[in-house]
């Protein structure tokens, strides 16, 4: 249950 | 990454391309929105502040900064090199109908409430209506000319091409993000009037006329 996503596009 | 969103990306570096060699070749601003690239700016800040908490790939990091240069350049053309032939009368949409109402869906509607993820939200939802003051200043005019309307269709094909990345990583990662889904049909959709016309007219060497 990360609290930061990794948005991977622009 | 994905043919389609390769080919988004692409197409949207082309118009913004197109934009600022536009501007700078005619020395002119005139037809061109000042407030939806300010909103563009807004949209990429907003954005792209990840830039310092995290790495993607040298694409992601290398794009990430061309958006930002480009769109402050513009800006910068705009307002500062060509203002006197900003047309400050066509250019009139009140941008903060647009940036409030984001920024309260994105601090209702998000995936996280932490700082960057709510920003990250509020571009998402800001670029989805961005290009209206300048589709709005079109339909005031009557009219644009060509190279303003093949900004846009590069513009609006960029968004229309991520929605077919979200269909093919749905299908193949079982990825999906539904703000930046929603968001971007409705982007797209916002275009459809614009994609009919551009086709049915400039494609045939006409003017492009909207009615106003």
């Amino acid at each position: 249950h990360e609290e930061t996503i990794l948005h991977d596009e622009l | 990454m994905n043919i389609f969103r390769l080919t988004g990306d692409l197409a949207h570096l082309i118009a913004i391309i197109i934009l600022l060699h536009k501007i700078w070749k005619s020395r002119s601003c005139a037809g061109i929105s000042g407030k939806s690239q300010v909103l563009f700016a807004l949209v990429y800040t907003t954005r792209y502040l990840d830039l310092v908490t995290s790495y993607v790939s040298i694409y992601n990091t290398f794009m990430k900064f061309v958006f930002l240069a480009t769109s402050y350049a513009t800006i910068y053309l705009i307002y500062v090199k060509f203002k006197a032939t900003y047309d400050h009368n066509h250019d009139t949409f009140r941008i903060e109908f647009l940036i409030l109402p984001s920024l309260a869906l994105a601090l209702l509607i998000n995936h996280y409430f932490n700082f960057l993820e709510v920003l990250w939200t509020f571009s998402i939802y800001l670029e989805s209506v961005a290009i209206l003051p300048q589709l709005f200043m079109v339909s005031k005019t009557g009219e644009a000319e060509s190279i303003t309307s093949h900004y846009l269709f590069a513009l609006g094909s960029y968004r229309a091409l991520y929605i077919l990345n979200w269909i093919y990583r749905y299908a193949t990662e079982g990825h999906y993000d539904l703000i930046a889904i929603v968001a971007g049909v409705v982007q797209t959709v916002l275009y459809c009037d614009f994609f009919y016309l551009y086709i049915t007219k400039v494609l045939k060497g006409k003017k492009l006329q909207l009615p106003a």
